[in-house]
C-alpha cells in the first residue's frame, strides 16, 4: 500500500519529485532560450516549492474473491470519478484513465473504492485502498503497474487487490500541447494557419484588455514573413514567450475563472484540465459530478441555456460578451442578443472543429443526457421557484408578465414557469379565417427557405443534413423531398409552447431518439455537426387541404430535452392551436 | 430547442421578408401567429390520408 510511510520519508519523496519537475523547468528554460530568435535570454526563477503538475492515474483492473459486475471509483480532493461497469467476472479489467491536478498545498491522497453491482446489491462497496499520488509517482516514475490491497471497509480484512499505474505528465509537453490546442480552437477553417481575425477572437476571450490592445503588435511579431497569416506553431511559440514576459491570459477561456497571473504553470494546468473536463477526452468520466464540477466542465458550457441555473455564468460580462444579431420583424430593427463569449468559444471549439467533435464520443453524449436529466429534476423542484424572480429580472425587457395567463405566485417550480401559458388573445393569429395562410409556430428566431438547397446554402452546414435524416427512418420522406423549410429557434427567455402553423388533421407522431446537442446557430452552422439529424426529436405529420402534408419536427436540445405534445393522432387542429411544449429535462 | 416545419415542394409561398433575411443568414424575431406564408396550390383532402 502507498500509505503508512513516515512523514520524513514522505517529505523526502516529495523533494525528489519537486527536483524532477524542476529539471523539466530548467529544460524548458533552455528550450525557450535557444529558440528565441530575438536573442533575448529569458531569466525565470523557479522555486522548488513552486510545485505543480498533472498526474495520469490509470485504474487497470482488480482481482476479487468472487464473480460479479464491478466498478471502481477514485476520490481525489473534492472530485470523484468512476469507471465503466465490468462484465461478470472475478478479475475485472477497466483500463480507465483520469488526469489529476497535483498542486502545492493541494490534495495528494486518493481513495479508490471497488463496488459490486447487480440487481440485488446495487453499487455495494466491497473494498477500498488509499494511496498518496506523490509517493506513487516517486516510487514508480515510469508508470508501471502496481498492486494495492483492497480492504473491507467494515473489518479491514483484505478482500482483493487492485492494479493501478500513475505517471506525471512532462510539464513542458503539457504546455506545448496546451498552446497548440488553445490556438487550434480559433483556427476555424483548420488550415493550420491563423488569420488576424482568428487571433483577435482568441485574445478577446482571454479577458486581458492590455493584450487586446496589443493584438496587432503580437500578431505582427509572429507573422515573420508578413503574409498576413501565421502558423499555429509560430503563434504557440509567441504565446509562450509573451506569457513569460507579460501574461496575456487573465481568465480561463473555458470556465471564465480568474487565473493567478503570477503562477503561469498552474494557470496553464488549470486550463488544460478545464479543456479536458467533460469532453469525453478521458476514459474515466465523472459519474458523480458535483455541481461545481459540472459548471466548470465543457459540457455545461455547450448550451446557451447554461445561465438559467448558473447566473454567475453571466451574459452581461462586458468585454467578454458577444452578440447574435437578429432582426425584429415587428419593429424592422436589428436586435443584438447577448451571449457569453466563453460559451461561444466553447461551442466553436467543439461544434466547429473536427477535433472537437471527435472528442464528443459516446461518453460525452451520455454526460449531456445526464446533465439535462439532472437539470430537469432540479428545475421541477419546489426550490427552483426561487430562481424565477432573478430570471425575470435578467430578461426584464423580453418577458411581458402582463400577457402571461397566471400570476407569478401560481408557478410552484421553475419548470412550471418555463412552460407558462399566455392569456387568450395574447398572440393574434394572422388571417384566422383563411386556412391557406400558414402562421408562425413559436415565439422564436426564424429562418425560412423555399428549398432545402437554399437552407443548406445559407444556414444548415452539417454535411449529413437531409430531409430523410431529419424525419428519421419511420417517416416516409417522399412528400417532403426538395420541400420548403422553416426553422423556429427558441431562446431561453421565450414563451416555450409551440402552436400549429396550419389547419388540418394530425396523421401521426413519430419519436426519434438521439443526442442533446445545442441547437445554437454555432452548431447549426458547423459542417461537422448535424444537430437536426442527430438530436432527440418528435415528428408530427399534419395533413391539410391547402398545403398537403406538413412535417412538424420538435427538436430537443441540451438542458431542454423534454418534448411534450398536448394533441393526439387523428385530432383536427386549427392553426394557432397549442400543440405542445419544451421543458427542462432529458 | 427548435421546431422545423417542412412543407411539400412548391406548396407554400413563404413571405418575402422572411426569405430575404434568411438569404442574408439573418434570423428574424417573430411571434406565434404571425403570417408565415400562403398556400400556392390546392390539395384534395381525400388524397392525403
Amino acid at each position: 500500500m502507498g500509505n503508512g510511510n513516515s512523514r520524513e520519508a514522505k517529505e523526502s519523496r516529495r523533494s525528489r519529485l519537486r527536483h524532477k519537475l524542476q529539471k523539466f523547468r530548467i529544460h524548458r528554460r533552455h528550450l525557450r532560450s535557444s529558440r528565441n530568435s530575438a536573442g533575448m535570454v529569458i531569466q525565470r526563477t523557479v522555486s522548488a516549492e513552486d510545485f505543480s503538475g498533472i498526474a495520469l492515474l490509470t485504474l487497470i483492473g482488480a482481482e476479487m474473491k468472487f464473480k460479479d459486475k464491478w466498478l471502481a471509483c477514485v476520490s481525489f480532493g473534492e472530485q470523484t470519478f468512476r469507471t465503466e461497469i465490468s462484465d461478470t467476472t472475478q478479475k475485472p479489467i477497466w483500463n480507465s484513465e483520469k488526469k489529476l491536478l497535483l498542486e502545492k498545498n493541494g490534495p495528494s491522497l486518493a481513495r479508490v473504492s471497488v463496488f459490486e453491482t447487480n440487481r440485488v446489491a446495487r453499487n455495494k462497496i466491497i473494498g477500498y485502498c488509499e494511496l498518496d499520488i506523490f509517493d506513487f509517482v516517486v516510487q514508480e516514475p515510469e508508470s508501471t503497474c502496481k498492486s494495492f490491497n483492497l480492504l473491507d471497509p467494515t473489518s479491514s480484512n483484505v478482500v482483493g487487490s487492485i492494479f493501478l499505474s500513475c505517471a506525471i505528465e512532462d510539464p513542458v509537453e503539457t504546455e506545448r500541447r496546451f498552446a497548440k490546442r488553445i490556438l487550434s480552437i480559433v483556427d476555424y477553417n483548420e488550415d493550420g494557419q491563423l488569420s488576424f481575425s482568428e487571433f483577435s477572437d482568441l485574445i478577446k476571450a482571454f479577458g486581458n484588455l492590455v493584450a487586446a490592445n496589443k493584438k496587432e503588435e503580437l500578431f505582427k511579431a509572429a507573422d515573420l514573413n508578413g503574409d498576413g497569416v501565421v502558423t499555429i506553431d509560430e503563434l504557440a511559440a509567441l504565446l509562450a514567450l509573451q506569457q513569460e514576459q507579460e501574461p496575456i491570459i487573465n481568465n480561463c477561456p473555458v470556465c471564465g475563472e480568474a487565473l493567478q497571473v503570477s503562477d503561469k504553470l498552474n494557470a496553464m494546468i488549470h486550463m488544460t484540465l478545464c479543456f479536458d473536463e467533460g469532453t469525453g477526452n478521458q476514459v474515466m468520466t465523472g459519474g458523480f459530478l458535483t455541481d461545481r464540477q459540472a459548471s466548470y466542465g465543457w459540457m455545461f458550457k455547450l448550451s446557451e441555456w447554461t445561465h438559467l441555473s448558473t447566473y454567475d455564468v453571466g451574459l452581461n460580462t462586458g468585454s467578454s460578451a458577444s452578440y447574435i444579431v437578429v432582426i425584429d420583424r415587428k419593429s424592422k430593427r436589428l436586435v443584438e442578443e447577448l451571449i457569453d463569449s466563453k460559451i461561444v468559444l466553447s461551442m466553436r471549439a467543439i461544434y466547429q472543429s473536427k477535433i472537437g467533435l471527435r472528442l464528443m464520443d459516446q461518453g460525452a453524449k451520455e454526460i449531456l443526457q445526464r446533465l439535462s436529466e439532472k437539470q430537469g429534476k432540479k428545475m421541477s423542484s419546489v426550490e427552483s421557484a426561487q430562481k424565477i424572480p432573478r430570471f425575470l429580472e435578467f430578461f426584464k425587457d423580453q418577458i411581458n408578465m402582463a400577457e402571461v395567463k397566471y400570476p407569478l405566485q401560481h408557478f410552484k417550480t421553475f419548470n412550471e414557469f418555463f412552460i407558462r401559458e399566455l392569456k387568450p388573445g395574447a398572440r393574434p393569429i394572422a388571417c384566422m379565417n383563411r386556412n391557406d395562410v400558414a402562421v408562425c409556430a413559436a415565439d422564436c428566431r426564424l429562418m425560412a427557405f423555399q428549398s432545402v438547397e437554399d437552407s443548406t446554402r445559407f444556414w444548415i452546414k452539417g454535411k449529413k443534413f437531409s430531409i430523410r435524416g431529419l424525419l428519421g427512418k419511420n417517416v416516409n420522406p417522399n412528400a417532403f423531398l426538395d420541400g420548403s423549410l422553416v426553422i423556429f429557434r427558441l431562446a431561453p427567455q421565450d414563451y416555450h409552447r409551440f402552436h400549429v402553423p396550419v389547419s388540418g388533421v394530425i396523421e401521426q407522431f413519430v419519436d426519434v431518439s438521439g443526442s442533446l446537442y445545442t441547437v445554437n446557430p454555432i452548431a447549426v452552422n458547423s459542417k461537422y455537426c448535424n444537430v437536426f439529424t442527430e438530436n432527440k426529436r418528435t415528428v408530427a405529420i399534419i395533413s391539410t387541404a391547402e398545403f398537403g402534408k406538413v412535417a412538424f419536427v420538435a427538436i430537443g436540445a441540451t438542458m431542454v430535452g423534454s418534448i411534450n405534445f398536448v394533441r393526439k393522432e387523428g385530432e383536427h387542429v386549427k392553426k394557432g392551436d397549442e400543440l405542445g411544449y419544451f421543458s427542462f429535462g432529458g | 430547442s427548435t421546431v422545423i416545419c417542412v412543407f411539400e415542394k412548391d406548396a407554400i409561398g413563404i413571405d418575402n421578408d422572411l426569405l430575404v433575411n434568411s438569404g442574408r443568414s439573418l434570423e428574424t424575431l417573430v411571434s406565434v401567429g404571425m403570417q408565415l406564408g400562403v398556400s400556392t396550390r390546392t390539395f384534395a383532402r381525400s388524397t392525403l390520408i
